[in-house]
């Protein structure tokens, strides 16, 4: 589907790519650890695909439960895209997570490669919701 | 800027590397056009040398469109989600998913396009090429290699970030006397509207 510009997309074409099913992820707006949602079992896959579940936490078990595991690839989402990490699925969070993108992995191995080049240590002050980041070039 | 585990790059007796279009594809030129227009961009900055052969067996960079599973594993999932994947030095495939609404045209110069379903297909390509050159995703938003990109959204040009990392890997072009732009800065963050 190759056009000279914008103008030239058959409406239909474009009515079928404005319902992009990660949309539905939106719907998650403020689930947090320690309950159940359904379907949040296709949150996971996108996070898996992306690196940030290890093939190894889930074994390809994916169920709807607001576990550790995901709260630990959401707080990593939230680390590599800057946002405030509350390992909570807020608005901006989600927001986030359905702009159309790379499909090459943030997260190889547990180990976020968007961290390799520039190595930012990230110290967290508890409690207080605020972060300082400093660069080693 | 960041780079595959490993640090993986093209040798030294390999910086001058073809390019080839999948067959099957059957590309205008206008199309093919995109591309070369997206490996200047790398190469300005790089001592690399990117040409365009015929032959896409055994061409260096191998590049295609598929839909759905197309036999890395990796499949693509329809439009304005996935829009492409790069494999890292030396693999060298470069692939796009087939069923986005790909414009060609360069429409919009630096920003925006009128459609938001549109991608626009050199700002994808230029991305992915600096995947086949080695980096990975960077954190500097505004980067080309920013993992997102906004829907309705032209973004090609090498911020000083890219061009950073991709000279760690290969150092600069002794002809390039030009110098980057930093990303645009943002206070607000990506929401995803256009």
């Amino acid at each position: 589907s190759f056009y000279p510009n914008s103008s030239a997309i058959p409406p239909e074409l474009l009515r079928n790519a404005t319902g992009n099913p990660w949309n539905t992820f939106l719907n998650f707006t403020g689930c947090h650890a320690g309950k159940k949602y359904d379907g949040l079992y296709k949150l996971k896959q996108y996070f898996k695909h992306f690196g940030y579940i290890p093939e190894t936490d889930l074994s390809g078990n994916f169920t709807d439960d607001f576990d550790d595991i995901l709260k630990n690839a959401v707080e990593m989402y939230q680390r590599n895209f800057q946002l405030n990490v509350t390992g909570v699925l807020d608005e901006l969070t989600l927001k986030h997570v359905v702009i159309p993108r790379c499909g090459n992995p943030d997260v190889v191995n547990g180990t976020s490669t968007m961290h390799s080049g520039r190595r930012t240590f990230e110290v967290s002050l508890a409690g207080r919701g605020q972060h300082f980041h400093t660069v080693k070039h | 800027y960041s780079f595959f585990p490993g640090e993986p790059r093209w040798p030294r007796n390999r910086r001058d590397l073809t390019y080839a279009f999948d067959p099957r594809n059957s590309l205008t030129e206008e199309v093919k056009s995109v591309f070369s227009r997206a490996f200047a961009r790398w190469a300005e900055v790089t001592p690399l040398t990117f040409t365009r052969v015929e032959r896409f067996s055994t061409s260096d960079i191998s590049i295609g469109f598929y839909s759905g599973e197309h036999g890395d594993g990796e499949p693509f999932d329809g439009p304005m989600r996935t829009l492409a994947h790069a494999f890292s030095p030396p693999t060298g495939h470069f692939h796009l998913d087939g069923e986005e609404n790909w414009v060609v045209s360069g429409e919009g110069g630096d920003g925006f396009i009128s459609v938001a379903e549109a991608v626009d297909l050199e700002s994808v390509a230029v991305h992915e090429i600096g995947h086949l050159l080695g980096l990975g995703h960077s954190l500097v938003e505004g980067s080309i290699m920013y993992p997102t990109i906004r829907t309705g959204r032209r973004k090609v040009d090498l911020t000083t970030d890219d061009v950073e990392g991709v000279q760690y890997l290969y150092g600069g072009n002794p002809n390039f006397n030009g110098s980057r732009s930093p990303p645009p800065s943002t206070q607000q963050r990506d929401t995803g509207d256009s």
